[in-house]
């Protein structure tokens, strides 16, 4: 797993909680 | 033109906080079509759970993972950036100018300081370093991962060495400025394709702008 050469944001920004493309899934 | 017609313009001054089109169209990146087509995305969103023509968290969050019952420290805090008037719902002026952030079009310094604005949990104009752990640690509770706190406290030293270059123990907005212009990936989920030209992708919202627009 690659998480410790990112960085923390770099792992954030993978949270599901902030794909809002979810939101345009019919 | 069939059942797309159903929704009349009289229907939509009913809902609560409905803006003009016009008006969220000249102070967003989208065209009144759009602002219209995110009117139907908006209307489905918003009685999802409560019949109520706005959008509650759990439905916010039904739409985001499928599941109301969801915790999710990332989604609440797009969430409470969304509901500018800090009322416990997302109207729908709220919902176009903030997506409107999000637009391929939108400027990049918008984006920048929503993320900023996002990661900066406490609201202290600064992300603090607990505050980066505490992202981590809910990033791996939602991803099923697991890192011992000695590599987790290695990876926001680490970021924060790169970040804090005023070394104080916290990101201000400058530093983080600097930080994503280093690093465009972090602001990569804050464009989102979809809003390009989100009447194309949802054709049944052309159909139904179609039929105002002749009206």
């Amino acid at each position: 797993v690659a998480p410790v050469t990112m960085n923390a944001f770099e792992l954030i920004s993978k949270s599901q909680g902030l794909n809002l493309s979810s939101l345009f899934e019919k | 033109m069939g059942c797309v017609c159903s929704t009349s313009s009289s229907e939509k001054v009913k809902t609560p906080g409905y803006e003009d089109p016009t008006i969220l169209a000249s102070e967003t990146p989208f065209t009144v079509s759009e602002v219209d087509a995110l009117y139907e995305l908006y209307l489905k969103l918003s009685n999802s759970i409560i019949e109520d023509g706005l959008i509650h968290k759990e439905e916010f969050q039904l739409a985001l993972f499928r599941n109301k019952n969801e915790k999710n420290l990332f989604a609440d805090r797009i969430f409470d950036l969304f509901d500018v008037k800090r009322n416990g719902v997302i109207e729908f002026g709220e919902f176009v100018r903030s997506l409107g952030v999000f637009h391929p079009n939108a400027a990049l310094e918008d984006k920048i300081a929503f993320a900023f604005r996002l990661y900066d949990l406490r609201q202290t104009g600064y992300i603090e370093k607990q505050e980066l752990k505490e992202m981590v640690l809910a990033l791996l509770h939602e991803s099923d991962l697991y890192l011992s706190d000695e590599m987790i406290e290695s990876i926001v030293d680490k970021t924060f060495e790169d970040a804090d270059t005023k070394e104080d123990g916290r990101i201000d907005e400058d530093e983080w400025k600097a930080f994503v212009s280093q690093h465009p990936s972090l602001i990569k989920n804050m464009t989102l394709p979809y809003l390009k030209d989100i009447t194309l992708a949802f054709p049944s919202f052309i159909a139904r702008t179609e039929v105002e627009d002749s009206e």
